[in-house]
Formats: structure tokens, sequence, C-alpha cells
């Protein structure tokens, strides 16, 4: 394992924790979207399938565990927490799953290495991932109220993509036939998703303000 | 020629 990978996975760890130790802490998912939390979930339990039949090593199966583990709480939380819920912004959360999952499946099915359904699922859920932002950028659109930890947690979400993005070109150039077309696209195609928070939450950085999308 | 390669990410 190269330091871009390592780096891209301690990203998105710190930014499930971040996530998920705001709402324990503050009993609050304010500016939270239960439909990108959902999709998250949706997209590990697809993606995790091999957990149980395919070891790779135990760096690898734990972190699974976790992120299996910390999705599917912040989604309890989130649906289920007799507080927690109360500060959900179901209102402004409208963004239909469907609309998502049902594409991603569709180019699942005819984009694919196997025409099998752990292959097609495993696709699928690169394709939703690229995603499953959407309606959380969608929200803080709406709400324009972004605390710091959802700030941080977006801004982490896309540090591990850059990370990952670079692992990639790490291991075209060091390891021999490493060429993977979907999930680089797919994985291209979720960095640039970020690209326009990025530069809003670096010039609220840069001006010490506090983040502010336009509306 | 992927499994085994890309599935060691996560």
């Amino acid at each position: 394992m190269n330091i871009f990978r390592f780096a891209g996975d301690m990203t998105h760890l710190a930014s499930v924790l971040v996530l998920l130790l705001k709402i324990h802490t503050i009993k609050s998912c304010a500016g939270v979207s239960l439909k990108t939390q959902e999709l998250y979930a949706i997209v590990f339990a697809t993606r995790y399938l091999d957990i149980f039949t395919d070891f790779i090593s135990l760096y690898n199966t734990f972190m699974k565990l976790v992120f299996l583990g910390s999705s599917f709480s912040i989604v309890w939380y989130m649906r289920s927490h007799k507080i927690v819920r109360r500060s959900y912004d179901k209102d402004q959360d409208t963004f239909r799953h469907y609309f998502l999952i049902v594409p991603c499946l569709l180019l699942a099915m005819i984009i694919n290495e196997k025409f099998t359904f752990r292959e097609v699922l495993w696709t699928f859920s690169l394709f939703l991932e690229a995603v499953a932002i959407l309606p959380q950028l969608v929200l803080l659109q709406r709400t324009r109220n972004i605390d710091n930890l959802t700030g941080q947690y977006i801004f982490l979400l896309g540090a591990y993509r850059a990370f990952y993005i670079f692992n990639w070109i790490y291991r075209y150039f060091t390891e021999p036939h490493y060429v993977h077309w979907i999930p680089w696209i797919a994985g291209l195609l979720q960095t640039l998703l970020y690209g326009d928070f990025f530069y809003y939450y670096f010039h609220s950085w840069k001006n010490n303000k506090k983040l502010q999308l336009p509306a | 020629a992927r499994s085994g390669v890309t599935k060691d990410e996560l």
C-alpha cells in the first residue's frame, strides 16, 4: 500500500468519524442529508459483498467493517434516535434516491467487466458513490446553513477522493497491468463534483469567514 | 485482471 492510498483511507475514515461524532455528541444532524447517508450505506453494502468470502488483509476487512458499521449507524441515528431525528431537515432534503439508484444500476448492467451478480453490484457501488454526495450538496445550497463540522465532513471526503486519484496514478506507474477504467472514470467524476464546493470552502477559509454558498 | 488488484482498495 502506498502513502496516497493510506492517506485516502484515513481522510475517508476521518470524514465518517467527524460526522458520527458530531451527531453523537451534539445530538443534532442539522444540515446533514439523510438521502446521501442512505446512499453511502447502500454503496458499502453492495461493494463489500465479498467481505466474508475474499480475504485480502486484516486492514481491509477491518476498514470494511468500520465503513459498514459507521454508515448504518449514521442512518440509524438520523431515522430512529429520538432526539437526533428531530433536528433532521426533512422538508429541505427532498432529493429522490431512485433518480440516482436506477440510472447507476442500469449503467452497471451495461458497463461491467463480467455480467455476474457480484460484479454488477460492485460496479453499481462505484457509480453510486460517484453521485451519492449530490443530495448533500443540494441540501447545503438550500439551507445555506453550513456549520464547521458539515464543512469539514465534505472537505475530508473530497480529500479522500483526491488522494485516491494520486494512488491510481502511482500504481499505474509502479504496478504492471494496472489499468481499471470503471473505477477511474467513476472516481474522477466524483472528485469533479467536489470542485465547486472546494472553491467556496477555500475562499471562506482564506478570508477566515464562515462558509456560505451562493444562492 | 481486476480481481485481486482493484478489490484490494476500499
